[in-house]
């Protein structure tokens, strides 16, 4: 996924 | 990673702690909505079907485990454990699933960030999580005597939504293309559904009374 993606929070 | 992101990690971690913690040594899941916990297993098994396909950070894949894992077995304690089931307060536990699941899936369905099985199912695990205090807020709202630990419960969840909000903030700030209405509009939705409680939280700490919300 590209920079500034909110799916990497939990 | 910010600092605002990790706080807010920590406190929704040490929910669980708190959380677990009442359940394992005494024993009791008074207080406890049985149907915000549940909601919270659907959310979290959601959001985290990435979990095996995407690998982002051991920290990220660690953390999805331990969320999975801990809101399972409190949903298992609080239906199966012999001596915890007796201590759930099913009477004033009314609120219905189904009024919040539908909605949610609908709106998921409408509104996410790809018509994909994916991404629906992501943005439906965020609307979801967004509301799915509420059959908590209102088991405490009818419980006379709220322990300690169940409002110590609640209001760390509530600080880690509101941590969230400025780790985005910040990360807005920081990083390109960061716009994300979705889990934005529902994080913040999520946090003040739990201004109420807060309020009452926080004034009955300064005044150094037990908590007791108004009916």
């Amino acid at each position: 996924r590209p920079r500034g993606d909110s799916h990497d929070e939990l | 990673m910010n600092l605002f992101r990790l706080a807010g990690d920590m406190t929704h971690l040490l929910s669980v702690v708190v959380l677990l913690l009442k359940i394992h040594t005494i024993k009791s899941c008074a207080g406890i909505s049985l149907k915000t916990q549940e909601l919270y297993a659907i959310v979290f098994a959601a959001r985290y079907l990435d979990l095996f396909v995407h690998f982002m950070s051991l920290y990220n894949t660690i953390m999805k485990l331990v969320f999975l894992a801990s809101s399972f077995s409190i949903v298992w304690y609080m239906r199966q454990h012999k001596i915890v089931r007796r201590t759930y307060d099913k009477e004033h536990d009314t609120f219905r699933h189904q009024f919040i699941l539908l909605p949610c899936l609908v709106l998921a369905l409408l509104i996410n960030e790809k018509f994909t099985f994916r991404e629906v199912m992501w943005a439906f695990s965020i609307y979801l999580e967004a509301v799915a205090i509420l059959p908590q807020l209102v088991l405490l709202q009818r419980t006379r005597n709220i322990d300690n630990l169940a409002g110590h419960y609640v209001f760390f969840l509530g600080a880690y939504r509101a941590l969230y909000i400025l780790n985005w903030i910040y990360r807005y700030f920081t990083e390109p293309h960061f716009v994300h209405w979705i889990s934005w509009i529902a994080g913040i939705v999520q946090t003040l559904l739990y201004a109420d409680f807060f309020y009452y939280y926080i004034t009955s700490w300064k005044n150094n009374v037990k908590l007791e919300l108004p009916a």
